[in-house]
């Protein structure tokens, strides 16, 4: 392990490890997403004084109710891991709150007090449940839910301090997954690079012009099959939703003559396909044998992806792995997502030059030494075998 | 007493939006 400072032993934060604390309770708050340290600072302050507010009228409820010596603080075991942050009733060991610790946003502590900040999930479809504005927020800025949990403890500074090296542990193992040596770069360094890299935004002119939606209306007849295969646009794309990959000889899809392979589907017959898994968006598709008129919103789009990465340096890693040609990883943030790398992409081209018939082992150099423009073309690898006839397609 | 932040590094790393109930 690559020294990380703080209180505990790295090895022992694997295993976890276990602070006494009282449970003062919690709140939830709407943040931008990344917030500056004073907004975060407010952040905790408020969390704070609601939870210290909600002590006090329980409190005096309680004493209302004459139960004068009914305890107002839950004893809790708080267990830190690099993995997880789990909340324990001291009394009978049950978990009351279960994090991972990547959803930790950040750690707080003030006196004996400690808060603790987890993002709340939101589900693809960004429901206004668990997405909202703030009215009066410059340009309508995205606001995610955050739950804050309020602990009091003599050892506030010390569980503050180890759950900070956990995440520093964690990060550190992360960017080792990704192939990058945290000994070589500090993390100052890396956030320099990936500032210079221009976010590749090719994707977003592209949708964002008129002229590449288009509302269709496709005629077919009651009990018919659309005619299509759909793949999924790949993790890391722009628009999260399915390509048509292949269209049935004579089938309506083809009959129409409005498609092309390529196409990214956003909605059929009024329904949002954008952020669905690919099995859903399959049988949204399925559910309209029975029709004879179906209206699909479109994204023109080239079957093939361009991809332009910026590496400085060598040092730099690309923040993606490959297997057999396919981009299975992608390193959230790093400059391949901004490049336009796509998971389950297959490559076709790097510099210009064709890989489809390239050994592993060569495309993995090739990458690996390229510094300065990376120009790579890339699309979903269950197109790309439909294409070559690799695999047989099954219209739906 | 003093007030101190300690922001998780992988943040910056995650999706918006991903995080947990």
């Amino acid at each position: 392990f690559v020294a990380v400072p703080g209180p505990c032993e790295p090895e022992d934060l694997i295993d976890g490890i276990i602070f006494a604390a009282n449970y003062l309770g919690s709140t939830q708050l709407l943040s931008e997403r990344n917030p500056s340290k004073n907004i975060r600072m407010m952040q905790a302050q408020e969390a704070v004084s609601r939870v210290k507010r909600m002590q006090k009228a329980a409190k005096i409820k309680k004493k209302a109710n004459s139960e004068v010596d009914a305890p107002t603080l839950t004893e809790v075991d708080l267990f830190i891991s690099t993995q997880r942050i789990k909340v324990l009733n001291a009394d009978t060991q049950e978990a009351m709150l279960d994090h991972a610790l990547r959803t930790i946003s950040y750690i707080a502590d003030i006196g004996s007090i400690v808060v603790l900040m987890a993002r709340r999930r939101m589900p693809r479809a960004a429901s206004q449940d668990c997405i909202e504005t703030t009215p009066g927020a410059p340009d309508g800025r995205k606001q995610y839910k955050m739950v804050c949990h309020v602990f009091e403890s003599e050892d506030a500074q010390l569980i503050a301090q180890s759950i900070g090296q956990a995440f520093s542990v964690a990060y550190q193992e992360f960017l080792r997954a990704n192939g990058i040596n945290p000994e070589d770069l500090s993390q100052k360094e890396y956030s320099d690079v990936i500032s210079t890299q221009e976010m590749y935004n090719d994707d977003l002119v592209h949708f964002s012009k008129s002229e590449n939606c288009k509302e269709l209306q496709l005629e077919k007849h009651k009990g018919e099959i659309l005619g299509v295969v759909v793949v999924e646009s790949g993790w890391g794309s722009i628009l999260p939703t399915v390509i048509l990959a292949n269209m049935m000889n004579g089938g309506p899809a083809a009959r129409s003559g409005k498609l092309s392979i390529g196409d990214q589907i956003t909605s059929v017959n009024g329904t949002s396909l954008v952020g669905l898994p690919l099995a859903t968006c399959q049988s949204i598709i399925k559910g309209l044998k029975q029709q004879t008129q179906v209206k699909l919103n479109i994204v023109s789009c080239p079957p093939v992806t361009t991809v332009l990465i910026k590496r400085p340096d060598l040092k730099y890693q690309l923040g993606f792995s490959v297997q057999n040609g396919i981009i299975c990883s992608l390193m959230r943030g790093g400059i391949a997502e901004r490049g336009g790398v796509r998971v389950g992409h297959r490559i076709i081209e790097i510099n210009g030059q064709s890989v489809v018939a390239t050994a592993h082992e060569k495309i993995v150099q090739a990458l690996s030494s390229s510094v300065g423009e990376i120009h790579m073309k890339t699309m979903p690898a269950a197109m790309f075998r439909l294409l070559t006839g690799q695999e047989t397609p099954l219209y739906i | 007493s003093a007030l101190t932040i300690t922001v998780n590094p992988m943040e910056k790393h995650e999706a918006p939006g991903r995080g947990e109930d």
